[in-house]
Formats: structure tokens, C-alpha cells, sequence
């Protein structure tokens, strides 16, 4: 790391081990990690993707992003050489690992790791951070724990199966289209101990030895539930396609989703959605109301051909409470290619005209894609709101994915249950004839006349 | 931290650690670290990030992607190859017992 030294540093409290010698065994890939990454972040988009220890704009050299690249899904055992007189003490339990699939998606996560590697170990050995398990595609995970460079190979760890090892850092950092995501790509730690053991039995007889004293999966004797369903709205989003266009949706009625404008806009227009859990189904359905382009409120319903079966219906919220746990579900960052990610965070801000929630923010990542999808209390499980955009800086062109705005709930569900009860789209229609205080709001713009225009 | 993450916490405090790669006889040329997870204690077993490696493979960074290479023996990286892992007290030790409780906590100024 070429961080500037800062005044001495003086230990955490907790005197550290002097640094022990250990010897290389084997470096070792999980074959299904790279397969789901080279689906996901190959192909045509693989330009777009980058996951150097440093900004885009930073200078890395190709060669150095190429080796980065490489070594991405790469692990390495090692053997520590014992200490003199060090053994006694250094008994502990080893590792428990759940096994692959354990934790669901939306389950908490704690990420452990020393940012900036053995730099400053005294301040940042070992620091955590809290997330959720965003994503999964097979041993790929995707958690929404920030995590720093350095953090390579920092273990994550569940809440349930408590204590369970169940990945490792393999990229802290992502970037998509010189955006930075947000989340963090792991290797789920069950079957690279598997390839361990498989490599070390293809080594000398000393290695097979070793090989028996790899920490076992979790299995039933632990006496925990093994497939926790998760938390249900974990599975509310839909994906809408519209034409060219994709976005998430979430369904409010069996044949009633609730998408963007900007995703589907125009009305009567045919529309693809799309679910993935519990089973994958296809419906078609049509646009029956989209805002106008002059309303504030980026809002399309959809009206579905079929039921969408087994897609928990949620439970609108009537109040917001600013600082609460909050979730954000969609098909941001990789679309059809994996089923939603989950991103957590607070509800930042509540933003009120005339006493009425008129726009929500919060601090959970949100990407390009994710625009139509549901925001949950965590607590609680309501449905809050309907999430509208991310945060671009018009004049750099940076987008803040930690700061985005959901149209709440509170703003569309009478209509909408107007619209279910009745067929009557005129409760819709008043979202175009929204007020200029509201307006003024989604402008980003000072309620004040001579108020400076914002550069977002 | 809610009570749920205890658990998670003490696993994390006793598995994690620092593990640095560097050339024999040249700590000018720098080094090259990452975090890991202890695995065993006894033997010592630790698993890391294998990207502070490349720099000392004898075939290059193209050996992590030749076909069907699933693993490489510890012997792909050169014979100058020196590894360091450091940890904290483990809850087991009786140091770690000692500085329980302890508020030696600092922020440097930035």
C-alpha cells in the first residue's frame, strides 16, 4: 500500500503474534467459481468490468490488471512452521464451514479481513464489516460488506450457521462501466476446501495427510436448520422487460406489478416479467398507466396475463421511520444472467411536503437495472417504496450508488388499490398532476425560487 | 453489534490473520500481502488469496490460467519465495484472556 505513514501507531490493545514463517503447499482455484465468472462478468460486457485494487482512473498498468485478473479466483493454502514452546497455547476450534447454499440470499454476513494487507497490522488486523449475501451464482457470492484492498482472503463469516466460514474475499472491489458497485465478490469457502483436499491427495503422501485435517462442512449433527429459506421479500423482485429495455418490478397483486416509466413507458404496451424464485416463470402482460414525463413520480403499472404463483405478496408500510434498516431487491448490475441481489442499508432520508413522504433515500446500493424494485423495512418486512434512480453528478459523471431515491409507497397504494378493486386508473392519474412543491423535490432543486439548480 | 453476531465475531477474531510474500534477501524489492483465514492451529493451516503470488511464479501469471489447471504445487513459485503470517490472541490463549476487557483503542488523527 502507498499509504503516507501516519504518527506511530500504537496497538489495538490485543499484542499481536510476531509474524511466523509458513511455507507455500499449493495454489489452488475452484473450478464452478470460474465458470459462473466467466458467465457473468465475460463475454461481450467483460470490458466494462474491472476489479483492480485501485479506482479506474487510477494508473495500473494492462499487465498489472491482466495478473490481477487471473489471480482473481486463485487461493493458496499454506503450512505455518510451528513455534518453540508456542503449541500449548495455540489450540482453538478450527473452523466451522457451512456448506454450499447454507445461507440464503439477504442473510447477514460479517467480512473479516486487514484492509491494505500486512500494512499497519496493529490498527487493521482484522477489521469488520456487516453486509448481506447479495447474490449467488454456484461458489460465486456477491455481499454488500464493504470491504477494502488488502481484504483478499478475508474470511466471511454467517450469523447463521453461527460462526460458519462461508466464503472468502476474492475481489473487495468492483467496477462496472467505470461505476463502482459496491459489493464485493467472494468464493464460497466449502468447495475450495474441497479442491484442497482433492489437490492435496493429487500431491506427495505427506499432503494427503494434511488433507484429513481441513476443517469439515457443516452437516446435520450441528443441529441447524441447513436451508434457511431466507427472508421472504428476498425473492419479491421481478424482472420487466419492455422491448430493449430491462428493469426490476415488484408485484403487488398476483396479476398487478409495479414497475419505472422509464422501464416501461409507454401504455398498452406489451411487457416481458420475468420471476426466479420460487420457480422461473415467464409472463407477458401489458402497461395499463405510466406517468407522464412531466410527472415527478417514475411510476408504470403492469397489468400480467397470468397469476404470478408463489411470489409472497408485501405488506405496504404507512409510515417511514428515518435511520431504520431498510433492503432494496432488483435485477441491478447483472440482469437475467442471476437472479436479484439483495442490498441493505438505512433509510437516510425522508422527505416530506406539506407533512406527506413525498421521496425516500437510503444507503443501500443501488445499480442501473434496479429502478422499478421493491425497498423493504428490514424489521418489519413492509413494503416502503419503489425505487427511481441512483445519484449522478452530472458534471463528473460519477454515480453514487449508496444515495438513491424511492418513490414511497404511501404515494401509490391507494390508487393501487383502487385500480385492483375496481379496474379505475383515475387515483393513477393523479400522480401526473402532482404538485410543484413535488416537482421542485424530484428536481433535486431548493424549494425557493432564486435557489442555485443542483449539478445532480 | 446485536448479540446474533457474537459468534460470527469470535469465529472471525480467531481465524483471521495477515500474510505477507517477499523475496529471500531482498526486502527492498517490497512485499506482497493479503488477508487469510486460519484454518487449523494445530497443524497450522491457512488459506489466502492467491494474487500476492503471481509475482513469483516461475511460468508467470499464464500458469493461473492454462487449461484445466485447477491447482499448482507449492514448488510453481520460485525457491526465494518467503511467507509471513501474523495473527492476534486467540480467545484460547492466555494472552487474549489478559487483554479482554482492555480500552487501548486509538484513532490517529488523519
Amino acid at each position: 500500500a502507498g499509504l503516507e505513514p501516519s504518527p506511530p501507531a500504537r496497538p489495538r490493545g490485543r499484542p499481536l503474534r510476531p509474524p511466523r514463517p509458513a511455507e507455500l503447499l499449493l495454489l489452488l482455484s475452484c473450478p464452478a467459481f470460474r465458470a459462473h465468472f466467466a458467465r457473468l462478468f465475460g463475454g461481450e460486457a467483460a470490458e466494462q468490468w474491472h476489479f483492480a485494487n485501485a479506482a479506474p482512473d487510477d494508473e495500473v498498468s494492462e499487465d498489472e490488471e491482466e495478473d490481477q485478473l487471473r489471480a482473481l479466483g486463485w487461493f493458496a493454502l499454506l503450512r505455518v512452521r510451528p513455534g518453540h514452546g508456542e503449541e500449548a497455547e495455540e489450540r482453538g476450534p478450527a473452523v466451522a464451514v457451512a456448506p454450499l447454499g447454507a445461507v440464503p440470499k439477504g442473510a447477514p454476513l460479517m467480512a473479516c479481513g486487514s484492509p491494505f494487507g500486512a500494512f499497519c497490522p496493529d490498527i487493521f488486523l482484522n477489521t469488520l464489516s456487516r453486509g448481506v449475501l447479495s447474490n449467488s451464482a454456484g461458489p460465486l457470492l456477491l455481499t454488500d460488506a464493504r470491504c477494502l484492498p488488502g481484504t483478499e482472503g478475508g474470511g466471511v463469516f454467517a450469523a447463521r450457521p453461527a460462526g460458519a466460514l462461508v466464503a472468502l474475499v476474492a475481489a473487495p472491489l468492483c467496477w462496472k462501466a467505470r461505476e463502482w458497485v459496491g459489493l464485493t465478490l467472494l468464493c464460497a469457502a466449502a468447495p475450495l476446501l474441497r479442491a484442497a483436499r482433492a489437490a492435496l491427495g493429487r500431491l506427495h503422501p505427506g499432503a494427503t495427510a494434511l488433507a484429513a485435517l481441513l476443517p469439515p462442512e457443516m452437516g446435520a449433527p450441528w443441529g441447524l436448520p441447513l436451508r434457511d429459506p431466507g427472508p421472504p421479500w428476498a425473492t419479491a423482485a421481478v424482472l420487466v422487460e419492455c422491448s430493449t429495455v430491462w428493469g426490476s418490478g415488484v408485484a403487488v397483486a398476483p396479476r398487478l406489478v409495479v414497475t419505472c416509466r422509464h422501464v416501461a413507458p409507454r401504455e398498452a404496451t406489451r411487457v416481458l416479467v420475468r420471476s426466479t424464485t420460487p420457480k422461473s416463470a415467464m409472463i407477458w402482460g401489458h402497461v395499463v398507466f405510466a406517468t407522464q414525463e412531466t410527472s415527478p413520480y417514475d411510476i408504470a403499472v403492469v397489468s400480467l396475463d397470468e397469476d404470478l404463483d408463489g411470489i409472497p405478496m408485501p405488506v405496504p408500510a404507512e409510515h417511514f421511520h428515518e435511520g431504520e434498516a431498510v433492503t432494496v431487491v432488483g435485477f441491478g448490475v447483472f440482469g437475467q444472467t442471476c437472479g436479484p441481489s439483495v442490498t441493505t442499508g438505512i433509510l437516510s432520508a425522508v422527505v416530506q411536503v406539506d407533512d406527506t413522504p413525498v421521496m425516500l433515500q437510503t444507503t443501500c446500493a443501488v445499480h442501473g437495472g434496479s429502478s422499478g424494485g421493491p425497498l423493504f423495512s428490514t424489521g418489519s418486512g413492509e413494503l416502503l417504496g419503489i425505487v427511481a434512480s441512483n445519484t449522478r453528478d452530472n458534471n463528473t459523471g460519477a454515480t453514487y450508488p449508496h444515495l438513491n431515491f424511492s418513490i414511497p409507497i404511501t404515494v401509490l397504494q391507494p390508487a393501487l388499490q383502487k385500480y385492483s378493486q375496481t379496474g379505475d386508473l383515475g387515483g393513477l392519474r393523479e400522480l401526473d398532476r402532482a404538485t410543484e412543491p413535488v416537482r421542485v423535490v424530484w428536481r433535486l432543486q431548493r424549494p425557493l425560487a432564486e435557489a442555485l439548480r443542483s449539478k445532480l | 453489534m446485536g448479540r446474533q453476531w457474537g459468534p460470527a465475531m469470535r469465529a472471525a477474531e480467531q481465524a483471521g490473520c495477515v500474510v505477507s510474500a517477499f523475496r529471500a534477501g531482498q526486502p527492498e524489492a517490497g512485499s506482497w500481502s493479503c488477508s487469510g483465514v486460519i484454518l487449523s492451529r494445530r497443524p497450522g493451516l491457512v488459506l489466502c488469496h492467491g494474487g500476492i503470488f503471481t509475482p513469483f511464479l516461475r511460468a508467470g501469471s499464464g500458469a493461473l490460467t492454462a487449461a484445466g489447471a485447477a491447482f499448482l504445487p507449492g514448488d510453481s513459485c520460485g525457491d526465494d519465495l518467503r511467507l509471513h503470517v501474523q495473527w492476534g490472541p486467540t480467545a484460547a490463549s492466555p494472552a487474549g484472556r489478559a487483554e479482554r476487557g482492555r480500552t487501548g483503542l486509538c484513532t490517529p488523527h488523519c
